[in-house]
């Protein structure tokens, strides 16, 4: 599903330039959940937002599906991450100005293939992560939790075949994080989705298929968790 | 330090009418570390902006080291915030425009009495919470974690007498959390502050002289975890 090799990100900032990634390879095959763990600060997000084709390496290439994004343009990217791609971002990047239906909904109107009804799709969704009173409800009237939730239900609004969750339960209490990956191992369960979720929760890398070690930059371990 | 009674806070909504908190009775002496746990969107947030001044409750009344701070105008609220309160918030709220060494050093420049020399200070705090190498990025060069802690740098700034963190840890791997907590437990002891703390972190949560839990804008329970 994804190949990666080589990947490195140069990040200039002033007279210094920050390496955020130095040359990771890293292969996920269709249908696996994986986990990213690393400390603070070690290129776990700058890694997601590459593979999800939202931002470019300085160096290296991705394959997603076999396809090379590393050299394709905007139009080519938004198509991929649009029909293929579901990204929960570590700080939501909900549209302020759209409630939590209107926010789901959206990405199933840009769909080129409309699968889904959007505000039926949105609305159970939305219900099933604990949220069918909070509907009407701009990111600015939501708690913190229930902000990251609708960012959850949004990226599974067209059921993509690739997940990419960036700290998706950092802001919920144990009982709605466990809601979140029982729901998200239900997806893999009944459409073989893969889905790769960047964590400090060790509850939830604990049940990843296997977890990816980042230190400063670098994968240094590739550790399998269950047996294939 | 804290005496709150009676705290409702009703935030209208189209029709409706929502009870974030419904009669909020709570004391909070001075030098305790408190925890205020509870589901996703019981109304910590709500509750923590009420007793820092940064919001009024809809009835009920607040008292800050005996003041009544409910009744007070916008000037008085920024003193008594400005001197006594330091405050980490759940999305950090960081000026985008400054540096994180800028971000930490300007409540020190807006203090009345300035005890501290604004760089110096700002310098030690961050470089305390393992962001020696970070000074001159602007929070967008920075990680969710990194951001994170320079919020805490910030609300430690002043070294006020009460802190108030909302979710300090949502962010960090579990070594910089331990370091966080440790800064907190260590500027308890040399300066006496009283703490609370919301988060969803058990291990955080387990660190507090009590735990305050709160389910759907009512305080259910008030559980002591080490005798006095
Ligand atoms: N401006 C608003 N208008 C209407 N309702 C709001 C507004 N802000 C918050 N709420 C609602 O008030 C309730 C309490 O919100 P609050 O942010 O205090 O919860 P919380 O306990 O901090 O949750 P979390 O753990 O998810 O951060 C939530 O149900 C939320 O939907
Ligand atoms: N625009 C930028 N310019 C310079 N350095 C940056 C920029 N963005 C991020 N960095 C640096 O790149 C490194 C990797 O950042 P990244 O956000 O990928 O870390 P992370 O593993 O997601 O951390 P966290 O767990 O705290 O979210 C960090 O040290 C950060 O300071
Ligand atoms: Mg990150
Ligand atoms: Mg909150």
């Amino acid at each position: 599903m994804i190949h990666a090799a080589g990947i490195t990100k140069e990040l200039p900032l002033g007279q210094h330039v920050i390496h955020a990634l130095r040359g990771v390879d890293m292969d996920i095959y269709s249908g696996e959940m994986i986990g990213i763990v690393g400390p603070s600060g070690s290129g776990k997000s700058t890694l997601l937002g590459i593979i999800g084709g939202l931002d470019t390496p300085t160096q290296g290439i991705i394959e997603i599906d076999g396809v090379n994004i590393t050299r394709m343009n905007e139009d080519q990217l938004t198509e991929i991450r649009n029909e293929k791609i579901g990204f929960i971002f570590q700080f939501f990047n909900l549209i302020p100005t759209l409630t939590a239906l209107e926010n789901v909904a959206l990405p199933i109107q840009f769909a080129r293939k409309t699968r889904y009804q959007p505000e039926k799709r949105a609305r159970e969704l939305l219900t099933s992560l604990g949220l069918p009173d909070r509907l009407n409800h701009r990111p600015a009237e939501l708690s913190g939790g229930q902000q990251q939730r609708v960012a959850i239900a949004r990226a599974l609004a067209n059921n993509p075949p690739l997940l990419l969750a960036d700290e998706p339960t950092g802001n919920l209490d144990t009982e709605s994080g466990a809601a979140v990956l029982q729901a998200l191992e239900q997806i893999r369960a009944e459409f073989g989705t893969t889905i790769v979720i960047v964590t400090h929760d060790r509850e939830l890398a604990s049940r990843a298929d296997r977890v990816l070690h980042l230190v400063d930059g670098r994968m240094v371990e590739d550790e399998k968790l269950k047996p294939e």
